[in-house]
Protein backbone atom coordinates (compact mmCIF):
# COMPACT_ATOMS: atom_id res chain seq x y z
CA UNK A 1 0.00 0.00 0.00
CA UNK A 2 1.49 3.61 -0.78
CA UNK A 3 2.12 5.62 1.77
CA UNK A 4 1.02 8.86 0.88
CA UNK A 5 -1.82 9.14 -1.21
CA UNK A 6 -3.18 12.73 -2.09
CA UNK A 7 -6.97 12.85 -3.07
CA UNK A 8 -6.61 15.43 -5.60
CA UNK A 9 -8.84 16.67 -9.18
CA UNK A 10 -8.74 20.27 -9.44
CA UNK A 11 -12.93 20.16 -10.72
CA UNK A 12 -14.73 20.90 -7.67
CA UNK A 13 -17.59 18.49 -6.88
CA UNK A 14 -15.91 15.05 -8.38
CA UNK A 15 -16.23 13.48 -4.62
CA UNK A 16 -13.43 14.09 -3.47
CA UNK A 17 -13.99 14.56 0.50
CA UNK A 18 -16.40 11.66 0.19
CA UNK A 19 -13.71 9.54 -1.19
CA UNK A 20 -10.76 10.65 1.34
CA UNK A 21 -13.20 10.49 4.30
CA UNK A 22 -14.54 7.08 3.42
CA UNK A 23 -11.17 4.99 2.26
CA UNK A 24 -9.42 6.52 5.06
CA UNK A 25 -12.24 4.99 7.40
CA UNK A 26 -12.43 1.53 5.93
CA UNK A 27 -8.45 1.10 5.91
CA UNK A 28 -8.27 1.54 9.67
CA UNK A 29 -11.53 -1.09 9.84
CA UNK A 30 -9.43 -2.95 8.16
CA UNK A 31 -6.63 -2.69 11.16
CA UNK A 32 -4.37 -0.04 9.57
CA UNK A 33 -3.35 2.85 11.62
CA UNK A 34 -4.21 6.17 9.14
CA UNK A 35 -3.78 9.78 9.04
CA UNK A 36 -6.59 12.05 7.16
CA UNK A 37 -5.22 15.37 6.42
CA UNK A 38 -7.73 17.86 5.25
CA UNK A 39 -5.90 20.48 3.33
CA UNK A 40 -9.38 22.43 1.92
CA UNK A 41 -10.04 25.50 3.69
CA UNK A 42 -13.25 24.45 3.19
CA UNK A 43 -12.18 22.34 6.21
CA UNK A 44 -15.26 19.70 4.57
CA UNK A 45 -13.27 16.31 5.58
CA UNK A 46 -13.48 17.97 9.03
CA UNK A 47 -17.11 18.65 9.02
CA UNK A 48 -17.64 15.36 7.76
CA UNK A 49 -16.32 13.49 10.60
CA UNK A 50 -17.79 15.51 13.18
CA UNK A 51 -14.96 18.04 14.31
CA UNK A 52 -15.80 21.38 14.44
CA UNK A 53 -13.28 24.01 13.32
CA UNK A 54 -13.78 26.75 15.27
CA UNK A 55 -12.52 24.73 18.07
CA UNK A 56 -9.72 23.55 16.74
CA UNK A 57 -6.43 25.11 16.46
CA UNK A 58 -6.01 25.51 12.24
CA UNK A 59 -3.64 22.65 12.34
CA UNK A 60 -2.83 23.68 8.95
CA UNK A 61 -0.70 27.06 9.93
CA UNK A 62 1.46 24.49 11.56
CA UNK A 63 1.80 22.48 8.68
CA UNK A 64 2.22 24.51 6.16
CA UNK A 65 5.18 26.12 8.11
CA UNK A 66 6.76 23.07 8.19
CA UNK A 67 6.35 21.68 11.43
CA UNK A 68 4.92 18.47 12.75
CA UNK A 69 1.10 18.49 12.83
CA UNK A 70 -1.14 17.76 15.97
CA UNK A 71 -3.30 15.26 14.95
CA UNK A 72 -5.97 13.97 16.72
CA UNK A 73 -8.29 11.18 17.24
CA UNK A 74 -11.18 11.68 14.34
CA UNK A 75 -13.42 9.19 16.82
CA UNK A 76 -13.19 5.71 15.16
CA UNK A 77 -10.47 3.53 16.27
CA UNK A 78 -7.07 4.22 14.48
CA UNK A 79 -7.85 7.36 12.85
CA UNK A 80 -6.47 10.33 13.19
CA UNK A 81 -7.18 13.82 11.53
CA UNK A 82 -5.39 16.79 10.96
CA UNK A 83 -8.06 19.36 10.86
CA UNK A 84 -8.68 21.62 8.85
CA UNK A 85 -10.35 25.71 9.17
CA UNK A 86 -10.85 28.73 6.61
CA UNK A 87 -8.22 30.52 8.25
CA UNK A 88 -5.77 28.12 5.91
CA UNK A 89 -6.75 30.58 3.08
CA UNK A 90 -4.42 33.14 4.81
CA UNK A 91 -1.89 31.04 4.52
CA UNK A 92 -1.91 30.89 0.88
CA UNK A 93 -1.11 34.52 0.54
CA UNK A 94 1.79 33.90 3.35
CA UNK A 95 3.64 31.53 1.70
CA UNK A 96 3.27 32.79 -1.93
CA UNK A 97 6.75 34.82 -2.02
CA UNK A 98 8.89 31.61 -0.01
CA UNK A 99 11.04 29.59 -2.14
CA UNK A 100 10.52 26.58 -0.83
CA UNK A 101 6.67 26.90 -0.44
CA UNK A 102 5.84 23.38 -2.55
CA UNK A 103 7.43 21.54 0.11
CA UNK A 104 6.27 22.54 3.26
CA UNK A 105 4.14 20.08 3.85
CA UNK A 106 6.08 17.48 2.55
CA UNK A 107 8.46 18.50 5.36
CA UNK A 108 6.01 18.45 7.65
CA UNK A 109 5.17 15.15 7.05
CA UNK A 110 8.52 13.80 7.13
CA UNK A 111 7.87 12.72 10.51
CA UNK A 112 5.01 11.08 10.05
CA UNK A 113 5.47 8.46 7.58
CA UNK A 114 6.87 6.13 10.18
CA UNK A 115 3.55 6.29 13.02
CA UNK A 116 1.13 5.61 10.26
CA UNK A 117 0.39 2.79 7.82
CA UNK A 118 -1.39 5.29 5.30
CA UNK A 119 -1.56 9.30 5.08
CA UNK A 120 -4.20 10.49 2.83
CA UNK A 121 -4.30 14.04 1.80
CA UNK A 122 -8.00 15.58 0.87
CA UNK A 123 -7.05 18.38 -1.88
CA UNK A 124 -9.10 21.61 -2.58
CA UNK A 125 -10.69 22.04 -5.79
CA UNK A 126 -8.57 24.30 -8.42
CA UNK A 127 -4.53 24.03 -8.80
CA UNK A 128 -3.72 26.28 -5.43
CA UNK A 129 -0.38 25.85 -3.53
CA UNK A 130 -2.63 23.87 -1.34
CA UNK A 131 -2.70 21.13 -4.21
CA UNK A 132 1.42 21.59 -5.22
CA UNK A 133 2.28 20.91 -1.51
CA UNK A 134 -0.28 17.74 -1.40
CA UNK A 135 1.83 16.24 -4.56
CA UNK A 136 4.84 17.57 -3.85
CA UNK A 137 4.56 15.39 -0.60
CA UNK A 138 2.30 12.23 -1.68
CA UNK A 139 3.93 9.18 -3.36
CA UNK A 140 0.90 8.99 -5.74
CA UNK A 141 -2.18 10.79 -6.38
CA UNK A 142 -5.98 9.14 -6.45
CA UNK A 143 -8.03 11.22 -8.75
CA UNK A 144 -11.90 10.93 -7.95
CA UNK A 145 -13.71 11.78 -11.84
CA UNK A 146 -17.46 12.48 -12.11
CA UNK A 147 -18.33 10.13 -15.04
CA UNK A 148 -19.82 14.07 -16.57
CA UNK A 149 -18.15 15.96 -19.51
CA UNK A 150 -16.73 18.71 -18.00
CA UNK A 151 -15.19 16.31 -15.48
CA UNK A 152 -13.62 14.33 -18.11
CA UNK A 153 -12.41 17.59 -19.46
CA UNK A 154 -10.58 18.46 -16.83
CA UNK A 155 -8.86 14.94 -16.48
CA UNK A 156 -5.94 15.47 -19.23
CA UNK A 157 -5.23 18.98 -17.55
CA UNK A 158 -4.68 16.74 -14.20
CA UNK A 159 -2.73 14.54 -15.34
CA UNK A 160 -0.79 16.62 -17.17
CA UNK A 161 -0.13 18.55 -13.91
CA UNK A 162 0.88 15.71 -11.83
CA UNK A 163 3.44 14.52 -14.91
CA UNK A 164 4.53 18.28 -14.30
CA UNK A 165 5.05 17.71 -10.86
CA UNK A 166 6.89 14.25 -11.48
CA UNK A 167 9.64 15.54 -13.38
CA UNK A 168 9.83 18.88 -10.90
CA UNK A 169 9.05 18.65 -7.50
CA UNK A 170 8.30 15.20 -6.90
CA UNK A 171 10.12 12.22 -9.14
CA UNK A 172 8.22 9.55 -7.26
CA UNK A 173 5.34 10.93 -7.52
CA UNK A 174 2.81 8.23 -9.60
CA UNK A 175 -1.11 8.09 -10.67
CA UNK A 176 -2.69 5.41 -7.73
CA UNK A 177 -5.76 5.24 -9.82
CA UNK A 178 -8.26 7.17 -11.53
CA UNK A 179 -12.00 6.31 -9.50
CA UNK A 180 -15.20 6.77 -11.05
CA UNK A 181 -17.27 8.11 -8.86
CA UNK A 182 -21.48 9.46 -9.19
CA UNK A 183 -21.93 6.85 -11.52
CA UNK A 184 -25.24 6.13 -12.45
CA UNK A 185 -25.87 3.01 -15.03
CA UNK A 186 -29.66 4.75 -15.89
CA UNK A 187 -27.76 7.65 -17.11
CA UNK A 188 -26.72 7.60 -20.73
CA UNK A 189 -24.08 10.59 -20.36
CA UNK A 190 -22.18 8.60 -17.42
CA UNK A 191 -21.87 5.17 -19.35
CA UNK A 192 -20.69 7.39 -22.41
CA UNK A 193 -18.05 8.93 -20.15
CA UNK A 194 -16.82 6.10 -18.20
CA UNK A 195 -16.44 4.02 -21.33
CA UNK A 196 -14.52 6.80 -22.90
CA UNK A 197 -12.30 7.76 -19.71
CA UNK A 198 -11.07 3.49 -19.67
CA UNK A 199 -10.54 3.76 -23.38
CA UNK A 200 -8.10 6.32 -22.94
CA UNK A 201 -6.74 6.02 -19.08
CA UNK A 202 -7.20 1.63 -19.50
CA UNK A 203 -3.75 0.96 -17.05
CA UNK A 204 -5.69 3.94 -14.91
CA UNK A 205 -9.03 3.59 -14.12
CA UNK A 206 -9.87 1.15 -10.88
CA UNK A 207 -11.93 -1.54 -11.06
CA UNK A 208 -13.92 -0.19 -8.54
CA UNK A 209 -16.76 2.37 -9.31
CA UNK A 210 -18.78 4.33 -6.76
CA UNK A 211 -22.07 4.69 -7.40
CA UNK A 212 -24.43 8.06 -7.04
CA UNK A 213 -25.85 7.06 -3.80
CA UNK A 214 -27.51 10.08 -2.14
CA UNK A 215 -26.72 8.07 1.78
CA UNK A 216 -23.40 9.70 1.32
CA UNK A 217 -24.74 12.80 1.72
CA UNK A 218 -27.08 11.92 4.23
CA UNK A 219 -23.70 10.29 6.25
CA UNK A 220 -22.01 13.78 6.05
CA UNK A 221 -24.80 15.24 6.94
CA UNK A 222 -24.66 12.93 9.97
CA UNK A 223 -21.18 13.43 10.73
CA UNK A 224 -20.65 9.34 9.79
CA UNK A 225 -18.88 7.78 7.51
CA UNK A 226 -21.18 5.70 5.03
CA UNK A 227 -19.78 2.44 6.62
CA UNK A 228 -21.30 3.37 10.44
CA UNK A 229 -24.76 5.84 9.07
CA UNK A 230 -25.59 3.21 6.21
CA UNK A 231 -23.55 -0.07 6.32
CA UNK A 232 -25.71 -2.28 3.78
CA UNK A 233 -26.23 0.66 1.24
CA UNK A 234 -24.56 0.31 -1.99
CA UNK A 235 -22.13 3.46 -1.38
CA UNK A 236 -20.82 1.49 1.43
CA UNK A 237 -20.58 -1.54 -0.45
CA UNK A 238 -18.22 0.67 -2.91
CA UNK A 239 -16.24 1.99 -0.81
CA UNK A 240 -15.69 -1.69 1.23
CA UNK A 241 -14.46 -2.62 -2.07
CA UNK A 242 -12.21 0.40 -2.75
CA UNK A 243 -10.84 -0.34 0.33
CA UNK A 244 -9.76 -4.26 -0.19
CA UNK A 245 -8.34 -2.72 -3.54
CA UNK A 246 -6.27 -0.35 -1.88
CA UNK A 247 -5.31 -2.94 0.67
CA UNK A 248 -4.23 -5.48 -2.06
CA UNK A 249 -1.59 -2.72 -3.38
CA UNK A 250 -2.69 -2.53 -6.73
CA UNK A 251 0.48 -2.26 -9.09
CA UNK A 252 0.73 1.71 -9.62
CA UNK A 253 -0.11 2.60 -12.91
CA UNK B 1 -30.54 44.61 -14.01
CA UNK B 2 -27.40 44.64 -12.59
CA UNK B 3 -24.35 45.33 -14.89
CA UNK B 4 -21.57 43.08 -13.59
CA UNK B 5 -22.71 40.00 -11.96
CA UNK B 6 -19.52 37.60 -10.50
CA UNK B 7 -21.48 34.03 -10.76
CA UNK B 8 -19.59 32.29 -7.63
CA UNK B 9 -19.28 29.99 -4.57
CA UNK B 10 -15.81 28.59 -3.69
CA UNK B 11 -17.53 25.08 -3.07
CA UNK B 12 -16.60 23.03 -6.08
CA UNK B 13 -19.32 21.53 -8.71
CA UNK B 14 -22.34 23.60 -7.67
CA UNK B 15 -23.38 24.53 -10.81
CA UNK B 16 -21.70 27.62 -11.67
CA UNK B 17 -20.58 27.14 -14.99
CA UNK B 18 -24.10 25.65 -16.09
CA UNK B 19 -25.54 29.11 -14.93
CA UNK B 20 -23.30 31.49 -16.18
CA UNK B 21 -23.56 29.67 -19.49
CA UNK B 22 -27.38 29.42 -19.53
CA UNK B 23 -28.17 32.43 -18.14
CA UNK B 24 -26.25 34.73 -20.64
CA UNK B 25 -27.80 32.80 -23.36
CA UNK B 26 -31.26 33.47 -22.07
CA UNK B 27 -30.25 37.11 -21.53
CA UNK B 28 -29.01 37.17 -24.84
CA UNK B 29 -31.90 35.62 -26.36
CA UNK B 30 -34.15 38.05 -24.67
CA UNK B 31 -32.25 40.93 -26.74
CA UNK B 32 -29.16 42.11 -24.00
CA UNK B 33 -26.07 42.43 -25.42
CA UNK B 34 -24.48 39.68 -23.04
CA UNK B 35 -20.47 39.22 -22.22
CA UNK B 36 -19.46 36.38 -20.58
CA UNK B 37 -16.16 36.29 -19.00
CA UNK B 38 -14.95 32.88 -18.56
CA UNK B 39 -12.06 33.30 -15.77
CA UNK B 40 -11.69 30.10 -14.50
CA UNK B 41 -8.20 28.11 -15.56
CA UNK B 42 -10.59 24.81 -16.05
CA UNK B 43 -12.27 26.65 -19.22
CA UNK B 44 -15.54 24.84 -18.61
CA UNK B 45 -17.62 28.02 -19.77
CA UNK B 46 -15.32 28.28 -23.21
CA UNK B 47 -15.78 24.54 -23.80
CA UNK B 48 -19.55 24.53 -23.25
CA UNK B 49 -19.63 27.00 -25.70
CA UNK B 50 -18.21 24.85 -28.09
CA UNK B 51 -14.98 27.06 -28.03
CA UNK B 52 -11.82 25.38 -27.88
CA UNK B 53 -9.15 26.93 -25.73
CA UNK B 54 -6.05 25.78 -27.59
CA UNK B 55 -6.87 27.68 -30.67
CA UNK B 56 -7.83 31.20 -28.76
CA UNK B 57 -5.23 33.81 -27.45
CA UNK B 58 -5.68 32.81 -23.55
CA UNK B 59 -7.48 36.51 -22.63
CA UNK B 60 -7.12 35.78 -19.58
CA UNK B 61 -3.08 37.16 -19.66
CA UNK B 62 -4.41 40.45 -21.06
CA UNK B 63 -7.07 40.75 -19.02
CA UNK B 64 -5.65 40.21 -15.39
CA UNK B 65 -2.85 42.63 -16.73
CA UNK B 66 -5.22 45.29 -16.78
CA UNK B 67 -5.98 45.51 -20.96
CA UNK B 68 -9.43 45.57 -22.37
CA UNK B 69 -10.45 41.98 -23.37
CA UNK B 70 -10.42 40.89 -26.48
CA UNK B 71 -14.10 39.46 -26.48
CA UNK B 72 -15.37 37.02 -29.44
CA UNK B 73 -18.38 36.09 -30.50
CA UNK B 74 -19.87 32.82 -28.60
CA UNK B 75 -22.03 31.65 -31.39
CA UNK B 76 -25.93 32.84 -30.72
CA UNK B 77 -26.15 36.52 -31.29
CA UNK B 78 -25.43 39.62 -28.84
CA UNK B 79 -23.43 37.11 -26.52
CA UNK B 80 -19.87 37.52 -26.09
CA UNK B 81 -17.11 35.52 -24.73
CA UNK B 82 -13.80 35.95 -23.00
CA UNK B 83 -12.79 32.95 -23.15
CA UNK B 84 -9.77 31.23 -20.92
CA UNK B 85 -7.33 28.14 -21.13
CA UNK B 86 -5.28 26.36 -18.63
CA UNK B 87 -2.73 28.60 -18.90
CA UNK B 88 -4.70 31.08 -17.34
CA UNK B 89 -3.11 29.28 -13.85
CA UNK B 90 0.25 30.54 -14.56
CA UNK B 91 -1.01 34.12 -13.98
CA UNK B 92 -1.84 33.94 -10.71
CA UNK B 93 1.54 33.43 -9.48
CA UNK B 94 2.83 36.29 -11.72
CA UNK B 95 0.10 38.10 -9.51
CA UNK B 96 0.54 36.96 -6.54
CA UNK B 97 3.14 39.66 -5.60
CA UNK B 98 1.55 42.66 -7.04
CA UNK B 99 -0.04 45.76 -5.08
CA UNK B 100 -2.90 46.24 -6.95
CA UNK B 101 -3.60 42.53 -8.26
CA UNK B 102 -7.41 42.42 -6.96
CA UNK B 103 -8.27 45.46 -9.31
CA UNK B 104 -6.76 43.95 -12.50
CA UNK B 105 -10.14 42.94 -14.33
CA UNK B 106 -12.05 45.72 -12.83
CA UNK B 107 -9.87 47.88 -14.50
CA UNK B 108 -9.52 45.71 -17.90
CA UNK B 109 -14.17 45.64 -17.80
CA UNK B 110 -14.05 49.43 -16.59
CA UNK B 111 -14.17 50.77 -21.03
CA UNK B 112 -16.88 47.31 -21.34
CA UNK B 113 -19.60 48.83 -19.02
CA UNK B 114 -20.63 50.81 -21.61
CA UNK B 115 -20.97 48.12 -24.56
CA UNK B 116 -22.67 45.36 -22.94
CA UNK B 117 -26.22 45.67 -21.13
CA UNK B 118 -24.83 42.87 -18.79
CA UNK B 119 -21.65 41.08 -18.00
CA UNK B 120 -21.22 37.63 -16.21
CA UNK B 121 -17.97 36.44 -14.50
CA UNK B 122 -17.84 32.27 -14.03
CA UNK B 123 -15.46 31.97 -11.43
CA UNK B 124 -13.38 29.09 -10.43
CA UNK B 125 -13.93 26.69 -7.24
CA UNK B 126 -11.72 27.73 -3.83
CA UNK B 127 -10.83 31.56 -2.88
CA UNK B 128 -8.15 32.76 -5.52
CA UNK B 129 -6.80 35.56 -6.95
CA UNK B 130 -9.73 35.10 -9.79
CA UNK B 131 -12.35 35.09 -7.51
CA UNK B 132 -11.30 38.29 -5.80
CA UNK B 133 -10.60 40.37 -8.89
CA UNK B 134 -14.22 38.86 -10.11
CA UNK B 135 -15.87 40.02 -6.65
CA UNK B 136 -13.55 43.23 -6.99
CA UNK B 137 -14.85 43.91 -10.08
CA UNK B 138 -18.96 42.91 -9.50
CA UNK B 139 -21.87 44.77 -9.19
CA UNK B 140 -23.03 41.89 -7.08
CA UNK B 141 -23.06 37.94 -6.96
CA UNK B 142 -25.42 34.95 -8.11
CA UNK B 143 -24.22 32.46 -5.89
CA UNK B 144 -25.42 29.02 -7.23
CA UNK B 145 -25.88 26.63 -4.36
CA UNK B 146 -26.13 22.24 -4.39
CA UNK B 147 -28.53 21.45 -1.58
CA UNK B 148 -26.73 19.19 -0.25
CA UNK B 149 -25.10 19.36 3.59
CA UNK B 150 -21.61 20.62 2.30
CA UNK B 151 -22.35 23.04 0.40
CA UNK B 152 -24.57 24.75 2.95
CA UNK B 153 -21.84 24.29 5.08
CA UNK B 154 -19.84 26.68 2.60
CA UNK B 155 -22.16 29.09 2.15
CA UNK B 156 -21.67 31.03 5.89
CA UNK B 157 -18.31 31.16 4.35
CA UNK B 158 -19.00 32.75 1.11
CA UNK B 159 -21.39 35.15 2.31
CA UNK B 160 -18.45 36.12 4.85
CA UNK B 161 -16.14 36.89 2.10
CA UNK B 162 -19.07 38.73 -0.08
CA UNK B 163 -18.92 41.23 3.16
CA UNK B 164 -15.64 41.52 3.48
CA UNK B 165 -14.60 42.50 0.09
CA UNK B 166 -18.22 44.77 0.26
CA UNK B 167 -15.76 46.15 3.57
CA UNK B 168 -12.84 46.76 1.43
CA UNK B 169 -12.13 45.68 -1.89
CA UNK B 170 -15.22 47.12 -3.35
CA UNK B 171 -18.03 48.89 -1.24
CA UNK B 172 -20.87 48.53 -3.60
CA UNK B 173 -20.90 44.74 -4.15
CA UNK B 174 -24.20 43.00 -3.38
CA UNK B 175 -25.23 39.66 -2.98
CA UNK B 176 -27.60 39.38 -6.06
CA UNK B 177 -29.09 36.16 -4.91
CA UNK B 178 -28.98 32.33 -4.09
CA UNK B 179 -29.47 30.38 -6.51
CA UNK B 180 -31.20 26.59 -5.23
CA UNK B 181 -29.52 24.33 -8.12
CA UNK B 182 -29.49 20.04 -8.31
CA UNK B 183 -32.79 20.20 -6.62
CA UNK B 184 -34.76 16.61 -6.51
CA UNK B 185 -37.81 17.10 -4.35
CA UNK B 186 -37.92 13.39 -4.37
CA UNK B 187 -34.74 13.64 -2.04
CA UNK B 188 -35.36 14.61 1.65
CA UNK B 189 -32.27 15.95 2.04
CA UNK B 190 -32.10 18.09 -0.98
CA UNK B 191 -35.57 19.12 0.57
CA UNK B 192 -34.59 19.44 4.28
CA UNK B 193 -30.89 22.10 2.94
CA UNK B 194 -33.30 24.15 0.75
CA UNK B 195 -35.65 25.15 3.67
CA UNK B 196 -33.05 25.75 5.96
CA UNK B 197 -31.57 28.01 3.56
CA UNK B 198 -34.35 29.61 3.07
CA UNK B 199 -34.59 30.06 7.06
CA UNK B 200 -31.40 31.69 6.93
CA UNK B 201 -31.21 33.61 3.70
CA UNK B 202 -34.80 33.81 3.07
CA UNK B 203 -34.45 37.73 1.50
CA UNK B 204 -31.44 36.29 -0.79
CA UNK B 205 -32.62 33.13 -2.34
CA UNK B 206 -33.86 33.70 -5.64
CA UNK B 207 -37.82 32.53 -6.51
CA UNK B 208 -36.28 30.34 -9.34
CA UNK B 209 -35.05 26.97 -8.25
CA UNK B 210 -32.93 25.10 -11.04
CA UNK B 211 -33.88 21.08 -10.78
CA UNK B 212 -31.42 18.22 -11.01
CA UNK B 213 -31.84 17.01 -15.07
CA UNK B 214 -29.09 14.90 -16.72
CA UNK B 215 -30.03 17.21 -19.61
CA UNK B 216 -27.96 20.07 -18.56
CA UNK B 217 -24.71 17.74 -18.71
CA UNK B 218 -25.81 16.14 -22.24
CA UNK B 219 -26.07 19.98 -23.32
CA UNK B 220 -22.51 20.99 -22.51
CA UNK B 221 -21.33 17.69 -24.02
CA UNK B 222 -22.67 18.80 -27.67
CA UNK B 223 -21.17 22.16 -26.97
CA UNK B 224 -25.46 23.54 -26.68
CA UNK B 225 -26.62 25.61 -24.19
CA UNK B 226 -29.92 23.73 -22.59
CA UNK B 227 -32.14 26.29 -24.55
CA UNK B 228 -31.20 24.70 -28.29
CA UNK B 229 -30.38 21.27 -26.55
CA UNK B 230 -33.66 20.81 -25.18
CA UNK B 231 -35.75 23.57 -24.95
CA UNK B 232 -38.53 21.76 -23.69
CA UNK B 233 -37.10 20.07 -21.17
CA UNK B 234 -37.13 21.01 -17.17
CA UNK B 235 -34.02 22.69 -17.08
CA UNK B 236 -34.97 24.86 -19.91
CA UNK B 237 -38.11 26.03 -18.37
CA UNK B 238 -35.86 26.59 -14.69
CA UNK B 239 -32.90 28.85 -16.77
CA UNK B 240 -36.46 30.49 -18.61
CA UNK B 241 -37.68 31.30 -15.48
CA UNK B 242 -34.06 32.69 -13.90
CA UNK B 243 -33.66 34.73 -17.16
CA UNK B 244 -37.04 36.47 -16.80
CA UNK B 245 -36.23 36.84 -12.55
CA UNK B 246 -33.18 38.22 -13.93
CA UNK B 247 -34.44 40.40 -16.17
CA UNK B 248 -37.28 42.06 -13.44
CA UNK B 249 -34.50 42.96 -12.07
CA UNK B 250 -35.21 42.08 -8.49
CA UNK B 251 -34.39 44.24 -5.93
CA UNK B 252 -30.49 43.41 -5.08
CA UNK B 253 -30.88 41.61 -1.89
N1 LIG C 1 -21.37 8.86 -5.05
C1 LIG C 1 -22.09 9.91 -4.66
N2 LIG C 1 -23.43 9.90 -4.82
C2 LIG C 1 -24.17 10.96 -4.45
N3 LIG C 1 -23.68 12.08 -3.89
C3 LIG C 1 -22.37 12.14 -3.68
C4 LIG C 1 -21.50 11.08 -4.05
N4 LIG C 1 -20.23 11.42 -3.71
C5 LIG C 1 -20.31 12.65 -3.18
N5 LIG C 1 -21.59 13.08 -3.14
C6 LIG C 1 -22.09 14.39 -2.69
O1 LIG C 1 -21.76 15.32 -3.73
C7 LIG C 1 -21.26 16.53 -3.17
C8 LIG C 1 -19.83 16.71 -3.66
O2 LIG C 1 -18.98 15.73 -3.11
P1 LIG C 1 -17.61 16.15 -2.36
O3 LIG C 1 -17.84 17.35 -1.52
O4 LIG C 1 -17.06 14.93 -1.71
O5 LIG C 1 -16.75 16.54 -3.63
P2 LIG C 1 -15.35 17.32 -3.62
O6 LIG C 1 -14.67 16.94 -4.88
O7 LIG C 1 -14.64 17.06 -2.36
O8 LIG C 1 -15.84 18.86 -3.69
P3 LIG C 1 -14.86 20.15 -3.62
O9 LIG C 1 -14.32 20.28 -5.01
O10 LIG C 1 -15.76 21.29 -3.23
O11 LIG C 1 -13.82 19.85 -2.59
C9 LIG C 1 -21.36 16.38 -1.67
O12 LIG C 1 -22.54 17.01 -1.25
C10 LIG C 1 -21.41 14.88 -1.43
O13 LIG C 1 -22.17 14.54 -0.30
N1 LIG D 1 -29.19 21.13 -12.43
C1 LIG D 1 -28.32 20.19 -12.80
N2 LIG D 1 -28.73 18.91 -12.93
C2 LIG D 1 -27.84 17.94 -13.27
N3 LIG D 1 -26.54 18.14 -13.54
C3 LIG D 1 -26.09 19.39 -13.44
C4 LIG D 1 -26.93 20.49 -13.07
N4 LIG D 1 -26.19 21.61 -13.08
C5 LIG D 1 -24.94 21.25 -13.42
N5 LIG D 1 -24.87 19.92 -13.66
C6 LIG D 1 -23.69 19.10 -13.98
O1 LIG D 1 -22.95 18.96 -12.77
C7 LIG D 1 -21.57 19.16 -13.01
C8 LIG D 1 -21.10 20.37 -12.21
O2 LIG D 1 -21.66 21.55 -12.73
P1 LIG D 1 -20.74 22.82 -13.10
O3 LIG D 1 -19.50 22.35 -13.76
O4 LIG D 1 -21.60 23.81 -13.79
O5 LIG D 1 -20.42 23.32 -11.63
P2 LIG D 1 -19.30 24.39 -11.21
O6 LIG D 1 -19.73 24.94 -9.91
O7 LIG D 1 -19.07 25.33 -12.32
O8 LIG D 1 -18.00 23.44 -11.02
P3 LIG D 1 -16.51 23.98 -10.67
O9 LIG D 1 -16.54 24.21 -9.19
O10 LIG D 1 -15.59 22.82 -11.06
O11 LIG D 1 -16.28 25.21 -11.48
C9 LIG D 1 -21.41 19.34 -14.51
O12 LIG D 1 -21.05 18.10 -15.08
C10 LIG D 1 -22.79 19.78 -14.98
O13 LIG D 1 -23.06 19.36 -16.28
MG1 LIG E 1 -13.81 18.46 -1.02
MG1 LIG F 1 -17.26 25.87 -13.22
Amino acid sequence: MQKIIAVANQKGGVGKTTTAVNLAYGLALAGREVLLVDLDPQANATSSLGHSFSTVPPQGHCLVAGKPPKAESAGPPRLALMPSAPSLQAVARILAGAPDRDFRLKRALAGERERYDCILIDCPPALSIFTTNALAAADSVLVPLQCEYLAMEGLAQMVGVIRSVKRGLNPSLGIYGILLTMFDADVDLNREVAAEVRGHFEREVLDTVIPRDEALSEASSHAKTILEYAPRSRAAFAYAQLTLEVLSDRAEK
